[in-house]
């Protein structure tokens, strides 16, 4: 599984609708100035993966809306969308194909509201169907271990032995 | 249920050895079960015992070596238990210069068996990669820009869809 | 007690918002009660706009932002009230490489009127200081050397006393 | 006030008698790589400055003391040499001038027996000498804001409003 691009429109510090992408099936590097919205795109994907506004760095989803002084939209939506591929050797320029059909994606919309909506191909559907989908394209997101937030990264080896159990037993 | 656990332990404990060794050159790091040969008991606990130091709980190490511990976990749970997809977000912030640069190697090795976006400042991660995304912002809004490593300059768009 | 510290308060206030805008070009920051007019019913606030933003509370901001923040406050305090010595321990970690030089420049000149020790893993504040002391590790023990900055390869000892 | 010097006698990760020295009297930089000792520096003077062991990072004084393969010494002692100077015009070759006789120097020793023993001008002295030593020389050793340590910098700006007091409301 891989993905193959990402749109923001009106998330956070992105106005209007903002195309990241394609990426590479390997390593993408994500660089800009302090400040610039970076750590806003890993919030985005978070946001998609039905993860609580506390965890965005926010304490409602209405404060994921962009709003600057050019521009106040009525709500976000992220578009985030996979791929299947089979890597190739080495020597293709490509390094991968896609599988078939295997091409879906999945949005969420948020409104100043506070409303969220989740859509798998552009049809609507629940928080429950998009974890599902993920789980079965082998994103789990009962725990955290494929994700390290900005400043997280000392502490992982650092978890005490018991608790939290997401460090090692909880996901064997 | 304990036995699985207990061999998927080993499995683990064994590989993160086997990664701090590789990402220290020279330093080592047990993960072992606070009461011994029973992880379910009290758990476990990472002991590292950095480049030619005696073994330490993590709690006593600098900022840099807990950082290359808590990767050196990260890959061996990855080899054990696969993602297909990490979000890392200024994992090098911690490190000096010769480190950020072997964190962005081991990254990279890794990438080949999953898809990585990686958030750096860190000029030295950055020569490692496929493709760049470059944030920038004006009038407080953000603006991106997608760029293949292999051939700077040509951004990429996904309606141009080039490279793929 | 109350005035004294209010027009302390008042001047402080002033010169962050002086420092922040400074540092970051553009950017606005305001110490602010949180009842108004009365510091000490319940404590102050920091608010800060960055450049072309709104106003936000201090959770709101990136990491860096939040470091250029803590850095104008340090700066400000320092105006009202000086310290003769600031020890200082990788204060750059979450700055992109143009702040780490700016930031440098900051304390380079505060380093007029007190002593600096600053720790860091950046090239780029390196640049701007007058004295460095290298540290390095060989078989567990650290050994220090002190150079001078204008005489790269003169190291300071401290015996030989010179350059003082 | 200046630093001049500090000696390290056996203290954490430096073995034997290490001097770092003589410090500028306006901005000196401590590099290196990752855990080769550069906070342990900063370790030594808050020692010297009667900080207690969990704020040096570890539990107990005991631990404070070097150990390695090689070298397993009883006490660990750190003496930081400082003067008082006057600033010199910008064509002053050295910039300052010391102050004739201002120089003093603060000491302290701790054993693996937890003991720990301070000096001021190498004759035995109490902790609260020490720190009125410092106070009388501009180092107020109550309120932390001249120290920045590893990690601590975003959180100076965000600290809550009313307590902690050091912030703000208790240094004026
Ligand atoms: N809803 C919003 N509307 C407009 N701007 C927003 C919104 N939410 C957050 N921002 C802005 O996004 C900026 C933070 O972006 P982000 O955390 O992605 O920065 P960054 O590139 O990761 O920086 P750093 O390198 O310092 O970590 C903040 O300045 C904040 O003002
Ligand atoms: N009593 C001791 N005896 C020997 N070594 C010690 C002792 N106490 C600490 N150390 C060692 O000191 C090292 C940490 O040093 P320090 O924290 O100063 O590193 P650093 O240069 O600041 O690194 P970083 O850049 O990663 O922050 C650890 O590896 C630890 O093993
Ligand atoms: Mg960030
Ligand atoms: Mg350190």
């Amino acid at each position: 599984l891989m993905i193959r691009k990402v749109t923001l429109e009106n998330f956070k510090s992105y106005s209007g609708k903002k195309i990241l992408g394609t990426f590479s099936h390997r390593m993408n590097g994500i660089l800009g100035p302090n400040g610039s919205g970076k750590s806003n795109v890993l919030d985005a994907f978070l946001f998609v993966f039905a993860k609580k506004a506390r965890k965005i760095r926010m304490n409602r989803v209405a404060e994921l809306v962009h709003h600057s002084s050019s521009s106040q939209p009525d709500s976000a939506k992220v578009t985030v969308d996979f791929q299947e591929i089979v890597d190739m050797p080495d020597d293709d320029p490509v390094g991968y194909r896609v599988v078939e059909g295997s091409e879906f994606r999945i949005s969420r919309r948020a409104g100043k509201d506070n409303s969220s909506t989740y859509y798998i191909n552009d049809r609507q559907a629940t928080m429950a169907n998009v974890t599902h989908a993920l789980r079965q394209h082998g994103i789990d997101l009962t725990h955290n271990r494929f994700l390290i937030l900005q400043g997280e990264v000392e502490q992982i080896a650092a978890m005490k032995p018991k608790a939290p159990n997401d460090h090692d037993e909880g996901f064997l | 249920r304990r036995t699985t656990f207990e061999a998927g332990f080993d499995v683990i404990a064994k590989k993160l050895t086997e990664m701090y060794q590789m990402i220290t050159l020279g330093g080592d790091a047990r993960l072992e079960p606070v009461v011994p040969n029973d992880p379910f008991e009290k758990g476990v606990n990472l002991s590292i015992r950095p480049h030619e130091k005696p073994w330490k709980p993590i709690q006593h190490l600098s900022g840099g070596e807990k950082t290359l511990s808590s990767l050196a976990l990260v890959f061996a749970l990855h080899h054990y238990k696969p993602t297909p997809i990490y979000f890392m977000d200024e994992i090098d912030a911690a490190l000096d210069e010769s480190n950020v640069t072997r964190i962005a190697e081991y990254v990279k090795m890794q990438a080949r068996s999953a898809q990585f976006l990686v958030i750096s400042l860190r000029n030295n991660c950055f020569e490692k990669v496929d493709r760049m995304v470059g944030i920038c912002k004006r009038q407080g809004c953000s603006h991106a820009l997608t760029v293949d490593a292999r051939e700077l300059g040509a951004t990429v768009d996904d309606d141009i869809d080039m490279p793929p």
